[in-house]
Formats: structure tokens, sequence, C-alpha cells
């Protein structure tokens, strides 16, 4: 990256290609690209290197925006109720996996649902990835009603006592209406058990997916509202700067990140290393 | 869309003599734009403007349709073209069985697109062998087993062994011994940059001699597609793609990355979960979903 030197049309150039590359999209791009150019100006900037700085401050500022959502209250429901949504083999189950896991080096009861009655081998997945986190799991056969299963793994956890409830459901396309549908009803029917529920509406999306991911958060936060995205798969080459695009339109923040296919690869989202991480 | 956009910016062209590099200038821009929103790569945008340019300079400006209509037709052309203009068949091997090799990043659907596979082969009169290489993912194998048993076409798989080149190479005993005359190797999902893994699949390829590894891309990728195809081309080595997902709403300028950067044929679709999802690859379907 371009980084020293004077502030020419070259420096532009280089940093509208920077973000378009990592994902951020047309219309995010030139807006940071209009902003930096008034702030070249208005601070009186001379050397690349000052524009970056500029930038990267600009960045952390805007992905460390809390939420819109009543975060804290949420928080101290028990169970604390997590529905995990997003498109097919972004790493829904496997982050699943690795929030349960996380829980549970804290201390928690965790139970895990089984709602993907869908997908060959989906509950036997999770199977094999509870256990190994030392979740309680919840399931029905291959078949059944995903709401079913959701109600049933809430019924348990309140039951027993448990902190915190993980829902996995079946991967689907967003432009799917009556799969969305589907998830309407998990989310209806966990309300007749617990009218707070679900506290988190989690959308796992794949660090390497490109401007769609709008639409998934455009539609997904339609039909659900969702309350916070986890990053996935940023061990790659991928920069998910498409995050940011969806911050600026949905007001949607980041929670997790995941980087890796391990128990333990998933951490909370820091947005400064997420924002140097886009300029390396 | 971009005909309606550029119908706008070049409205004042029509019958106006030849396009040329001043006139076109803010109708490429438009094309740029419509591209990178597509999720074509940056790099691979630029090159393509400059091929458009090529072919649209100094062409006469039809009063038969708007200048707009013009640009547009040379844009879908020329990424037809680039995307390869005719479907390119599974190259099958005279002497079987004929192996395929599918590869690709985690969660790209390798494993029901092998499956898909199969059953393709069989309706055209087939016998196909899945084989269950990917011995990481929990439950990887029992996917692939529920698959074929849902299809009525036999697996391979050694619930012994944690060695997908082992696996791998015993399966041809298998396929020769059933009489079965293609495999259709599923393997783990990897990173491009995990060196170890595409070792692993380097050796795979250098003891069974796949006449075909397919780079199995997530129709939504977006500007790393060409990063990951590269890769995947250098490293392993590929000779065609199926392109996945392609019954959402992603744009699918991927597939115009992928083709561009690593020459090799998109050959097939996935359309959708079920496992009759499955069709040959067309150019220009995509391309229109590119230009929106
Ligand atoms: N490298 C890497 N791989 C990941 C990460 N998260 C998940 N994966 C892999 O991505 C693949 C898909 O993960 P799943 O958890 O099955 O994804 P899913 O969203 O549940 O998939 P469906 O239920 O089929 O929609 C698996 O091979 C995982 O190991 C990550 O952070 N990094
Ligand atoms: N909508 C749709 N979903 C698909 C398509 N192909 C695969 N899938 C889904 O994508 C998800 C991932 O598919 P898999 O076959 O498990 O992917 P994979 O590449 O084998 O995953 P790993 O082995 O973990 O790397 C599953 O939910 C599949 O049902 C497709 O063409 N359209
Ligand atoms: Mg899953
Ligand atoms: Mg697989």
């Amino acid at each position: 990256v371009l980084r020293k030197g004077a502030i020419d049309e070259d420096v532009f150039e280089e940093l509208e290609a920077t973000l378009i590359q990592a994902d951020m999209g047309v219309k995010t791009t030139h807006q940071l690209v209009e902003k930096m150019r008034e702030r070249v100006k208005s601070d009186r900037l001379t050397d690349a290197e000052q524009l970056y700085t500029v930038l990267e401050e600009e960045l952390v500022a805007l992905m460390s925006q809390p939420s819109t959502d009543a975060h804290s209250a949420v928080q101290s429901a028990s169970p604390h109720v997590a529905l995990v949504i997003g498109v097919n083999g972004v790493g829904k189950t496997t982050t699943i996996a690795k929030l349960a896991h996380m829980h549970r080096l804290d201390g928690k009861k965790v139970v895990v649902a089984a709602a993907d009655t869908f997908r060959a081998a989906a509950i036997e997945q999770l199977e094999i990835w509870a256990q190994r986190a030392g979740a309680d799991i919840v399931k029905h056969k291959s078949g059944a009603d995903p709401a079913a299963v959701a109600y049933d793994a809430l019924a348990a956890a309140i039951a027993r006592k448990c902190d915190q409830v993980i829902i996995d459901t079946a991967g689907r396309l967003h432009t799917k209406t009556n799969l969305m549908e589907e998830l309407k009803k998990i989310k209806r029917v966990l309300g007749k058990l617990d009218p707070s529920a679900p506290h988190e509406v989690l959308m796992v999306l794949d660090a390497t997916t490109g401007q769609n991911a709008l639409s998934q958060a455009r539609l997904f936060t339609e039909a659900l509202g969702v309350t916070g995205i986890i990053l996935t798969k940023l061990d790659g080459t991928a920069k998910g700067g498409i995050v940011v695009a969806i911050h600026q339109e949905f007001g949607i923040p980041v929670k997790f990140i995941g980087v890796g296919e391990s128990l333990d690869d998933l951490k909370p989202f820091a947005p400064t290393e997420f924002v140097k991480a886009l300029f390396e | 869309s971009l005909s309606e956009k550029l119908q706008k910016t070049l409205r004042n062209l029509r019958g106006l003599g030849k396009l040329s590099e001043k006139n076109m200038k803010d109708g490429l821009r438009d094309v740029r734009m419509a591209l990178l929103e597509a999720d074509v790569n940056y790099k691979v945008v630029k090159d393509f403007i400059g091929h458009v340019q090529d072919k649209a300079l100094g062409r006469e400006v039809l009063e038969s349709i708007t200048p707009g209509q013009q640009l547009v037709k040379v844009v879908y052309d020329e990424l037809v073209r680039m995307m390869g203009k005719e479907a390119e068949p599974l190259r099958l091997s005279s002497e079987p069985p004929t192996v395929i090799m599918l590869i690709g990043l985690q969660g790209s659907g390798k494993t029901t697109t092998a499956a898909k596979l199969a059953r393709s082969l069989r309706t055209r009169g087939h016998q196909p062998l899945l084989v269950a290489a990917d011995v990481y993912r929990p439950a990887a194998v029992q996917q692939l087993i529920v698959l074929s048993e849902q299809l009525g076409i036999p697996a391979y798989s050694d619930e012994n062994s944690n060695d997908p080149v082992g696996i791998c190479r015993d399966s041809v005993q298998h396929a020769r011994r059933s009489n079965r005359d293609v495999l259709i190797l599923d393997t783990a999902g990897r990173l491009h940059i995990n060196d170890e893994l595409i070792e692993e699949l380097r050796r795979i390829r250098e003891i069974l001699h796949p006449h075909e590894v397919l780079l199995v891309a997530d129709a939504m990728t977006g500007q790393d597609a060409v990063n990951v195809a590269e890769q995947f081309h250098s490293r392993v080595g590929i000779t065609g793609v199926i392109l996945t997902k392609l019954d959402g709403d992603a744009r699918g300028g991927a597939a115009l990355s992928i083709k561009s950067v690593t020459g090799q044929p998109i050959k097939f679709a996935g359309i959708g979960e079920k496992l009759d999802a499955f069709e040959v690859f067309h150019p220009d379907r995509v391309a229109s979903r590119i230009l929106g």
C-alpha cells in the first residue's frame, strides 16, 4: 500500500483500489474517498501516511459504534437465547460449537438446539461438536419441525436452569420466502416460552462474501431483526470489508470473528485490529 | 440496470458518428461501476474495460439502436466470450475409471455437488462411485453416505483411516472390483494458503492422475475470488470450475474473475440444495446477471 510521500491523485486511486478489493463496495468506498479528500483540505494533510492514519481512525470509530439494541438488559436474561442464522455453508454450526465452548470456559451451562432438521448429517455434526464443547444437545429426528426443536431446547434449558441456549438452523438463501417464514416461526415459538426470546439473532457471514452480504443483511434483518454479525473465515485472505457497508446501511455490529476450524478459533470483534488488517 | 443507466449517460450520442474514447468515457465508467457492484475483481474489471473499449472504438453509432444499447451489446458479448461461449463437457477417460476430484474452500458446496455430479452421471448411463475423503470435518463422511443412500449410488469410505491420500488411492481398486467407471473424490474444504493441506491435494493428484480437478466455488464470493482461484490453480492445478448457490441473488461476478485468472472453463452450476439442482453452466445467463 502506497503509504509515503505527497498526496496526489495516485494515492486516491490506490486508496480506492484497496477499499474495493477489501469488499467495501463502490458506494462505501466513494463515500470514504470523498471524506478523505475533504480531510486532506480541512486538516491540511501533506503526507499519504497521515491520510491513512485519519482513515483508520475514521473506520475504527465507525465500527466501534454501539448497536441500537438494548444490549445490557438482554444479557441478563436467563437462559440467554441466541438464534443463529445465515446462508448455506458460512459456518453456523461450527461457530455455535465455538460459542458453546467460550461459554463453558466461563463456567456456564449450555444447551444447543439441533434445529437444522433438513441437511444430511446436520444433527450428527452438531452432536459431535456439542460433545467436544461440553454442551447439552436437544435434537429430534431428521425432518422434524425446527420450531419444535427450538421450543424443546428452551424448555429444557429453563427446566435444567441452564445459562445459554444456542439454536442452530439450516443454511438458507435469504431469497427463499418459505424458508424465511420457517425462521419467523422459530422466533414466534420461542416467544411463547419467553416473550423476550430470542435475545440475540446472530447472522453468520462468510468473510469471502462480496456485495451479496448486503442483500443477506437486508432480508434477514427485515424478517427477524439481526442483533449482531459473526464474520467467519477471516483466517483466509478475504478482508470482510462488507461489514463496514452493512454497518453504514443497517447499523448492525460485528460481535465475533471466526479465524479457523477449531473450538477456540473465535475472537470478540476488535475494530482496531480489523481496520489494521484491511490495509495490510 | 446497466442498460437503463447507459441509455441516460449516452443519450446524446445517437447517430452522432463513431464511438470514440472521449464520448465513451462516461459510459465505460457506468460499466465499470456495474461490474464492481457485481463482485467482478477490481483488476479483472480494469482489463475487461480495456477489451470493451478496443471492441467498441470506431464503431459507427447506429441510427437503429441507442449508443447505450450498442455499448451494452459489446459488453454483454465480451462477457459471454470471456466466460466461455459454449459449455465444455466433462473429460471422461477412455480407460475407466475416470477420476474427478472436487476441491475448494470450506463450505463452498463440494460434498453436495459430489452427490449431484454422481446423480447426473448416472442419468447419462455411468456407474459412479462417491469417495468420502474428508476425514476432518465432523460427520463429513456421514453426510456423503446419507446423500449416496438417498440416490442409491455407492460410496466408498474407510472409518479406520485418517489418511485422505490413502482413502483416495484405495478407492481406485474398489472402483475396479465393483465395476464403477467414474470416481468422484469429495475432499475436505481448505484454505488456498494452507500449505500442508494444499500439499495433500497435490499428493492425491500425483497418485491418482485425475482427469478432472474441479474447483467448487461459491457464486457469492467477492474480490477474494481471484486469490483463491489463482492459488488453487497454480499450486494444485485445476481443469474446470463448478459455481454453486446460483439460485440466490448474488450477481456472480466471481465467475468472470475466476475464469479470467485461471483460463479454465466453468463447467457446471449448482442451483439449489436438492440433488437434482445441477446444470451445465450457461455463460449467457451469468452475463445477464452480472450486468443486472
Ligand atoms: N477456515 C475457516 N473455516 C471455517 C470457519 N468457520 C467455519 N469453517 C468451516 O466452514 C465449513 C462449513 O461450516 P459449517 O459450520 O458446516 O457451516 P454451516 O453454516 O453450518 O453450513 P450449513 O448448515 O450447511 O448451511 C466447515 O468446513 C467449517 O470447518 C472459520 O472461521 N475459518
Ligand atoms: N442454495 C444452495 N445451497 C447449496 C448449493 N450447493 C450446496 N449448497 C448448500 O451449501 C451448504 C454447504 O454445502 P457442503 O456440500 O456441505 O459444502 P462443502 O464444500 O462440502 O463444505 P466443507 O466440506 O465443510 O468444505 C449446504 O447447506 C448445502 O446444502 C446450491 O447450489 N444452492
Ligand atoms: Mg450447519
Ligand atoms: Mg464437504
